[in-house]
């Protein structure tokens, strides 16, 4: 049996919301150390990872691992519909596998909401484990989450793909469109310390900007944001969701080749 | 520009 609580204003929630615009139906597992999700886009080339420790939660209790497809768009649609400040609890029952149930009490306790929602059957996604893949990359950058933001929404003033190329001391995100060419110098300053740029390698990436924009909506929950580059391999960026927090999301994006 | 392949083919054909 799986129950879980978390107050409804909850980074969570936000953080569904945002990866809403990938994708609609995530596969949830559930262990007794905590909640993974994972999700990959309709075209198969972002793939959305989520952890948040059990700890993370106001209540936690899972007996026996469980793995469940759900459709997060009907979730949040359905939650957000519901009392504003209330508490959440989500519950799966191993006697009836077929729907997880939804509740939402108001603040006051004296009304409670709860749909059920039918889970989805989905595809085991054959991505290697995380963890290992970080570790081998040409170029990683360290970011404030707003300048990531900042930088995403000024490239989509054209419409397309944007390179990221390493440079002397920093990094360069170049996009080019129909009306012309956006250019973005990102260095290493002297003295901030919320900045890390480290090179190990030359490398550049053309990538979907339309991708980049919706990974920059969650960063935004984050003070940091770290972009992971390597030549011919997927980009990595991944964040911390929330202050003193374990818990984060991993985005990878398949890169474009010319042509 | 295309799309490399998809996340589960390329490391799939590694």
């Amino acid at each position: 049996m799986l129950e879980l609580k978390l107050v409804k204003e909850s980074l969570f929630l936000n953080v569904l919301e945002a990866i809403l615009d990938l994708v609609a139906v995530a596969s949830v597992s559930c262990s007794s150390t905590g909640l993974k999700l994972q999700a990959m886009d309709a075209k198969g080339v972002a793939f959305i990872s989520l952890l948040i420790p059990a700890k993370e939660f106001q209540f936690y209790h899972c007996d026996k691992d469980l793995s469940m497809g759900i459709a997060i768009g009907d979730m949040v649609e359905a939650i957000r519909s519901a009392d504003k400040d209330g508490t959440i609890t989500i519950k799966a029952s191993d006697e009836n596998f077929r729907n997880i149930t939804v509740s939402i009490e108001s603040p006051e306790c004296n009304e409670t909401t709860s749909f059920s929602l039918l889970l989805v059957t989905l595809k085991r996604f054959c991505i290697p484990e995380l963890q290992g893949l970080l570790k081998k990359y040409d170029a990683c950058v360290q970011m404030p989450s707003v300048d990531f933001m900042r930088i995403c929404k000024y490239l989509s003033n054209v419409d397309g793909d944007v390179d990221i190329s390493t440079i002397d001391k920093g990094i360069r995100f170049f996009a080019l469109g129909k009306c012309g060419c956006l250019n973005v110098k990102y260095m290493q300053p002297e003295k901030a310390t919320d900045i890390d740029i480290s090179v190990q390698a030359p490398v550049s990436l053309t990538l979907d900007l339309k991708y980049m924009n919706s990974f920059a909506k969650v960063s935004a929950l984050s003070n940091q944001v770290k972009l992971c580059l390597s030549k011919g391999q997927p980009l990595v960026v991944q964040c911390k969701i929330g202050q003193k927090t374990k818990s984060r999301i991993i985005y990878l994006l398949a890169p474009k080749i010319k042509g | 520009n295309k799309h490399q392949a998809d996340l589960e083919k390329f490391y799939n054909n590694r």
